[in-house]
């Protein structure tokens, strides 16, 4: 199966 | 005070419809150069990115930097009554707690002004990294939009994979599976029927059609979609708005478990 990811795993909180 | 109006109030009236259902609410950041909202849906799987520039209101003005907590259902429900050749006028005060938008018909006469209350809207801006993508395809919207409708009947899921040769949209379900196939056909008759493909390196991403399918409301902002992709990264959405600006989605990834 696939797991959706969250979009903070790729960008940081500035 | 900030007062901005849109002699085309019709594509204001279009931005609300391409971001109120992925966001309940977002603030909009008005400075010198113009007006944008950064916000990510209440999952953080998926985040708008909207720019209008200050050029493409007249007039424009904004004596200081300001945040506009807007409730996006409501302003999208005012909106409604705005006439699709009527200009639309932001405007707020510099303490107010509220924004008032003046609609007026292109004769001038008939002027409807309608205030709404602000929010306080705790915000996490993002820092989107600057990215140089693999692949950039560009194909027309309502194409993209189809894509991804009729993708939706089979899976809630879309693999695309880039090549060369083409794109290729893949759902599979309970049903069976679906497959559609674009070539690259730079050279048609209008440009903005044109597919086109520039590729450093292959890709293959899947993503959630449901949040595809919140994006496609844009359509109507733009008779071409860019979509930019790198392997394991986040997808770009990108539908212009007019000359004035763009609406950027960004997507995450789906990543086999």
């Amino acid at each position: 199966g696939t797991k959706q990811m969250s979009l903070t795993n790729f960008f940081k909180k500035k | 005070m900030f007062e901005a109006r849109l002699a085309q109030g019709t594509l204001l009236k279009k931005v609300l419809e391409a971001i109120k259902d992925l966001l309940n609410e977002a603030t909009w950041d008005c400075n010198e150069n113009g007006m944008s909202l950064q916000a990510m849906d209440s999952s953080h799987v998926s985040l708008v990115s909207l720019t209008l520039n200050a050029e493409g209101f007249e007039p424009y003005r904004c004596d200081r930097n300001c945040s506009l907590g807007i409730n996006l259902a409501s302003m999208s429900k005012i909106f409604k009554c705005a006439s699709n050749e009527d200009s639309i006028t932001i405007k707020a005060g510099d303490e107010g707690d509220t924004i008032t938008y003046v609609f007026e018909s292109p004769n001038g006469d008939k002027v409807s002004d309608y205030e709404m209350k602000l929010m306080d809207i705790e915000t996490d801006h993002l820092g989107i990294p600057d990215t140089t993508y693999s692949c950039v395809v560009k194909l027309p919207a309502a194409e993209f939009q189809r894509i991804c409708r009729d993708l939706s009947q089979i899976g809630e899921s879309v693999t695309i994979c880039c090549t060369k040769d083409g794109v290729r949209f893949s759902a599979s379900g309970d049903l069976g599976s679906g497959n559609i196939k674009l070539a690259q056909n730079a050279n048609v008759d209008k440009e903005d029927e044109a597919v086109t493909i520039e590729m450093q390196e292959a890709c293959t991403l899947t993503f959630a059609l449901r949040y595809l399918n919140f994006f496609c409301k844009a359509t109507p902002l733009s008779p071409q979609v860019t979509l930019s992709m790198s392997n394991e990264v986040p997808l770009v959405v990108e539908y212009k708005i007019g000359e004035m600006g763009h609406v950027r989605y960004y997507l995450a990834p789906k990543i086999e478990d």
